[in-house]
């Protein structure tokens, strides 16, 4: 465990308490994308099932029930509790233009070598953390894509935004950190790592220049 | 040079 990978972990836990404090104190979910949400709640579940085949610390445990947990959370809060404050009608990214090909490439490119066998714990366990890993990686898409047709987003979101694709920025540079002193790389996670930080270039750009200023989060028209 | 799921992370 580096300095960077703690505080890559620390923005993640970060960005959920954040989206989740938002709902609950403002009761509304407004300017929250539900399939993003959706997305994410998959990634936690696929990925975390290890949790049950491959103990690590008890710090690895703890941070995979609160993310399954305030992602649950979320979900409960935006389809459920607060349904009537959710912007149904500015998500509508189609998901399966996600889902499909991130299950197929999952399938097709993952760390298992062996030939496929119905049954086997330890393969399912090996493509669905890939799937996961696949799928976080574009899985901020409609959130995004959300901010882009309101055309703006609350300070409080950006702040969320930042804080969750931050996380992935320093898992970069922890990975890089890994290489260098521990000659340990995975290349799936960084392909996907690299994918995912790039997707939110242009929103940090937005972050930087206009929230920190203390303006509000608008899209040029 | 070791490469695989870095299952230790998050």
């Amino acid at each position: 465990m580096n300095i960077f990978r703690l505080t890559g972990d620390l923005s993640h836990l970060l960005a959920i308490i954040i989206l989740v404090l938002k709902i609950w104190k403002t009761r509304s979910c407004a300017g929250i994308s539900g399939k993003s949400q959706i997305l994410f709640a998959l990634v936690y579940f696929t990925r975390y099932l290890d949790l049950f085949t491959n103990y690590i610390s008890l710090y690895n445990s703890f941070m995979k029930i609160v993310f399954i947990g305030a992602s649950l959370a979320t979900l409960y809060l935006m389809y459920m509790k607060f349904k009537a404050t959710y912007d149904r009608n500015h998500d509508t990214f189609r998901i399966e233009f996600l889902l499909i090909p991130v299950t197929l490439l999952g399938l097709l490119v993952n760390h298992e070598f062996t030939p496929l066998e119905i049954g086997d714990t330890v393969l399912v366990v090996q493509v669905l953390w890939t799937f996961s890993i696949y799928l976080e990686s574009v899985a901020i898409l409609p959130q995004l894509f959300l901010v882009s047709k309101t055309g703006e987003a609350e300070t409080i979101t950006s702040h969320y935004l930042m804080a969750l694709g931050s996380y992935r920025a320093l898992y970069l540079i922890n990975w890089i950190w890994r290489y260098y002193f521990e000659g340990f790389y995975d290349l799936i996670a960084i392909v996907a790592g690299i994918v995912q930080t790039v997707l939110y270039c242009d929103f940090f750009y937005l972050y930087i220049t206009r929230v920190i200023r203390g303006r509000a989060l608008r899209l040029p028209a | 040079i070791t490469t695989g799921a870095a299952k230790d992370e998050l």
